[in-house]
């Protein structure tokens, strides 16, 4: 079995567990926030066996969207001097990002 | 050492994280929302030497009871038009589910 | 590559998440609670390329201090009839836990 740790966006979380659902794939959400954004986020637990991993993957690759989001970066000190206003940039956040961790077992008690 | 990274239901993770204590098992709790009912459910991390995963399992097991949910699946399209209003149904929530995986190595810094 | 899950006390999650930033590495947060003090913890999901790892635990390292924390153990049922009132203890909480876990792919959808 493998542990599909992934992480994806807000938007797209319910869609991707109703997709892994009528594919017969059990998962369970935690709620994380992005280390760059500072943005809420998703991060699923989704554990399949060997064999089923590349269909998980695809329904992942399906069901989640690349977005690009404005960031105002939070001000320096420099800035808070008010000359140097911080602009907001452009962000590409991806559709999804996965980690795959072999599981040594798997137990249901 | 292994991570069990242990899914339960909230009403016994209170009850398995003392137990874990009495035995001398640190863990770090994460909330969580089951993929199938949407409802919450407690991740539990616990970190164990080799030697002891059989004991913490021994541990989970005797503190997580397999339980009956009524499970109102959400309406589908065709249910919106009135005639076939979904009924509830019922469904075992297992006592607990464990996966047991690998740590390279373990840190305190 | 590998993922860091990294322990830490809330004080310094966001401290070690710039300084990460600055450094060209991402992560991303879980809010958590320890088993022992059931006070609220900070879990870090970092994931990092394998000759990154040294370099990552050293940010860990730099950032997270170790603090004492007052400790007051609930009442057990004797201590309920009023004689041996739990007295609070001093507990040391460390910098940083780390689990390095190996990553069999990581992937960008
Ligand atoms: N220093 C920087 N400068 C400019 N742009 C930057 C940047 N760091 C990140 N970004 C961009 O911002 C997006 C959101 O990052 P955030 O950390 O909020 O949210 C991240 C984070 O929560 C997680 N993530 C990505 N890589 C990770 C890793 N190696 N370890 C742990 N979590 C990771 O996945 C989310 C989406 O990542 P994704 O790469 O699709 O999208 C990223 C990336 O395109
Ligand atoms: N498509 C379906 N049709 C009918 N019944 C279904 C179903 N999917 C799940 N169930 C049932 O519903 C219970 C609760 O599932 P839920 O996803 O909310 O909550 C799950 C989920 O959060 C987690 N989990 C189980 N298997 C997992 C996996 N492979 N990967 C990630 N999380 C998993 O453990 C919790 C308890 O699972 P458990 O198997 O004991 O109990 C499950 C199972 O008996
Ligand atoms: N039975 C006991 N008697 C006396 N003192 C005890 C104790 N259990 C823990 N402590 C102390 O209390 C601190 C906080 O533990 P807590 O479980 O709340 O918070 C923990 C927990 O969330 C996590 N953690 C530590 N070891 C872990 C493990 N093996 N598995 C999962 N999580 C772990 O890291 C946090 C910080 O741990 P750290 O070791 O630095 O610091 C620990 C430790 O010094």
């Amino acid at each position: 079995m493998k542990l599909l740790l992934t992480i994806v966006q807000d938007t797209d979380a319910g869609k991707l567990q109703q997709a892994l659902i009528e594919s017969g794939f059990d998962s369970t959400k935690l709620s994380s926030t992005g280390g760059f954004l500072r943005q809420g986020n998703t991060t699923l637990l989704i554990g399949v066996e060997d064999h089923q991993v590349d269909t998980a993957k695809k329904i992942v690759e399906s069901t989640c969207r690349e977005r690009t989001k404005i960031h105002t970066p939070g001000p320096t000190i420099t800035d808070l001097e008010g000359m140097s206003a911080t602009r907001p940039i452009e962000v590409t956040v991806g559709g999804a990002i996965i980690f795959v961790i072999e599981v040594e077992e798997f137990l249901r008690l």
